[in-house]
């Protein structure tokens, strides 16, 4: 029942291009199945990935390299695929890492490696050939060491050195049940191999990756997309459905996070974020308590899900559902949803008011509509500040407060600490009976480039 | 589009999700930026991965190959002011201009259209059976005043708003145009006046069309485009 996939990290929508010098090392199948595309890719001591482009016709290309920019780019081409061989891209190892191709070439004491076909300044036994893997200076484990990937070294004193790759189970640790872990553990704790999201065969399944884009359902990669103790996967073993897997922990992790995101009087999306105190249900039944087990037997214990604020009996939402939600104290009602909980506004409450449109605001507050934390005018980072106090030293643009330097006519704004968002407006509306009328431009406006259209084409299209 | 008929809008660009499927409309204000309205997204942050606008056909699902026809992938998303309900969206690559694809003129700051103005709208969106849902459609609608829009609608239009003409007929714009022009012409220039967004009923005869005044945001767009 396994996938010759399994061996492959796929990403959508790209597309790996070789560069010039070694074009005519890609070999293409007209054809050919996914599945097949990916065994022959396997079988070949050549190939390392392969292209799968499924328009205009499709082909798979197998290619002797993966995408790590020395030998080929990867781009995006949303008529194809690129599967590259896990073990050639990984930084990270599976048991004693005997199948190690990555290009790590110094030791855990920063020592350069020696070249494999080299015998100076060690000799050695190891002759590189085309399957052992033996390429240039990298790591390798060809003896299978307990060491894990080793090298001999280029310093006469020390003869050979582990590299000290880290296991794939610890390279990334989970917090809380590990519903945000995006590592690359492929096997469960008993060691089966796990089954890609992507298939449904030896077990079908529900969690299809298209179905939940949030969930980074990746190839056959242990994950945790329905608030499991811990992540898990579909085994490739047909008498085992699935299985957890065995993922380090990270260490001093704090229990009770102080999150901008948590809310107390509402509940935004579907309230996992809610830590507030309402503890009945929208009927008015007193909830049970997380950390009891009457009347209702449930898997939720409060240390299990530490970062879900499993606390006294008040309502939450630690399994994704739509809204916060409670075990009951009735016997004969197992659960029930908290809906009395309001919604919050999109945006979070104004904390001040501004006058017409905020040019003169000289208030305090330092958040933006969003709740975001406003960036400093002075520093540069995460965003580099166009306007500043030395481009408007007139604006009063101290510390992070939120100001209106350029007389924006939506208000006072900041950049903001997110560095996916530049600017946005801030955490303050206009004060009451405030208004600025709509008046029409005093000069004629003269258009250049834009607007213009061939009207020809819709005769043509008749 | 309901009671329109196929046409040409080369600033107009079909909005796709992971699946290729059309679900927004949106204008090209600029060669690396889409406008478009909050309503076609779940969020301001939502992940944009393998969402592309798509431009340069008049077909709502081309053929491969199609000449003209340009897929860019959208790489962010920049909420517009509150109640503006407007979203800029960023193309990963500049979009090339001729005759099938071009950026359309913004408004001066604050400007308001006048009375009677002929603009247009168009889009890809369900026609309610009064047209070729697989084309892009166009339908014509001359500018009402927000007075007499507001006689209509009880005075739920905004500063921020502005309407079109009601036809007997039904005639506006419906699901799957959301977010896409009301594009007004200035002698040879066409420019964009209004984003469509949604009602609570499309097409309705006797029933004008309500859309954002874009010179309301218009220095917020450039603003976004500038940073």
């Amino acid at each position: 029942y396994r996938s010759a996939l399994n061996d492959f990290q796929r990403s959508e929508g790209r597309e790996l291009v070789l560069k010039s010098w070694n074009v005519n090392r890609l070999t293409e199948l007209p054809r050919v199945t996914l599945e097949d595309c990916a065994k022959r890719c396997t079988e070949s001591p050549e190939c390392r990935a392969f292209n799968y482009e499924f328009r205009p016709s499709l082909v798979c290309k197998h290619l002797p390299w993966v995408g790590d920019g020395d030998n080929a780019d990867v781009k995006r081409n949303v008529n194809c695929d690129l599967y590259e061989m896990k073990v050639y891209v990984r930084k990270c190892i599976v048991g004693k890492g005997e199948d190690y191709r990555g290009k790590v070439s110094t030791t855990t004491s920063g020592r350069t490696c020696q070249q494999w076909w080299s015998k100076f300044p060690h000799d050695h036994r190891w002759t590189p050939s085309a399957t052992n893997g033996l390429e240039l200076n990298y790591c390798r484990n060809p003896d299978g060491d307990r060491i894990g990937p080793w090298c001999y070294t280029t310093d006469p004193e020390r003869r050979y050195e582990s590299c000290n790759i880290p296991q794939c189970k610890d390279e990334v640790c989970i917090t809380c049940n590990g519903e945000d872990y995006r590592g690359q553990v492929d096997h469960t704790i008993s060691g089966k191999e796990c089954q890609r999201w992507d298939q449904q065969f030896p077990h079908q399944h529900i969690y299809q990756p298209e179905k939940y884009p949030d969930k980074s359902l990746d190839d056959n990669y242990c994950r945790n997309p329905d608030a499991s103790p811990v992540p898990w996967c579909y085994t490739t073993d047909p008498t085992m459905e699935r299985e957890s897997c065995d993922i380090s922990k990270c260490p001093e992790f704090p229990k009770r996070r102080l999150r901008s995101s948590y809310t107390t009087n509402c509940f935004r999306g579907r309230g996992e974020d809610y830590r507030g105190k309402v503890n009945e249900t929208t009927s008015g039944i007193p909830c049970q308590r997380w950390d009891a087990q009457k009347p209702h037997e449930h898997p939720f214990f409060p240390k299990t899900y530490e970062c879900k604020g499993l606390e006294e009996n008040y309502c939450r939402n630690p399994d994704g559902s739509e809204a916060p939600w409670c075990f009951t104290s009735l016997p004969e009602m197992r659960t029930a949803l908290c809906l009395q909980i309001k919604r919050c506004a999109d945006d979070i409450e104004a904390e001040d008011c501004y006058n017409e449109i905020g040019k003169n605001y000289r208030g305090v507050v330092r958040k933006t509509r969003k709740g975001i934390l406003c960036q400093k005018w002075s520093i540069n980072t995460p965003h580099k500040t166009k306007i500043n106090p030395k481009t408007h030293p007139e604006a009063n643009l101290t510390d992070n407060y939120c100001r209106n330097p350029d007389g924006d006519h939506h208000g006072p704004w900041c950049y903001t600490s997110d560095p996916k968002t530049e600017f946005d407006y801030c955490a303050i509306k206009q004060c009451a009976g405030e208004k600025v009328p709509i008046i029409g431009p005093t000069t004629e406006v003269e258009f250049n480039e834009c607007g213009k259209r061939e009207d020809r084409l819709r005769s043509r299209l008749r | 589009i309901v009671g329109g008929t196929p046409g040409n809008s080369p600033w107009t660009v079909s909005l796709r999700d992971r699946k290729g499927n059309h679900f927004c409309g949106g204008s090209l204000v600029s060669s690396e930026w889409v406008i478009s309205t909050k309503q076609c997204f779940s969020s301001c942050y939502v992940d944009l991965t393998g969402y592309t606008a798509m431009m340069g056909t008049l077909f709502r699902d081309p053929k491969e190959g199609e000449p003209d026809l340009q897929r860019i992938s959208l790489t962010k998303i920049v909420c517009g002011p509150s109640e503006s309900h407007l979203v800029m969206l960023q193309l990963e690559t500049p979009a090339q201009f001729n005759e099938r694809v071009s950026q359309i003129c913004l408004p001066p700051e604050r400007y308001i259209v006048p009375d009677g103005t002929i603009c247009e709208i168009a889009g890809w969106g369900e026609t309610k059976g009064k047209g070729d849902e697989t084309v892009l459609n166009v339908a014509q609608m001359p500018v009402l005043s927000n007075k007499d829009c507001n006689q209509y609608f009880k005075g739920r239009v905004r500063e921020n708003e502005m309407c079109t003409m009601a036809f007997q007929a039904g005639v506006g714009a419906c699901e799957r145009d959301y977010g896409g022009p009301l594009a007004c012409q200035n002698s040879d220039c066409w420019v964009l006046e209004g984003v469509i967004i949604p009602m609570r009923r499309c097409g309705h005869a006797g029933q004008p069309n309500i859309f954002i005044r874009v010179s309301v945001y218009v220095d917020w767009i450039k603003k976004v485009m500038e940073m």
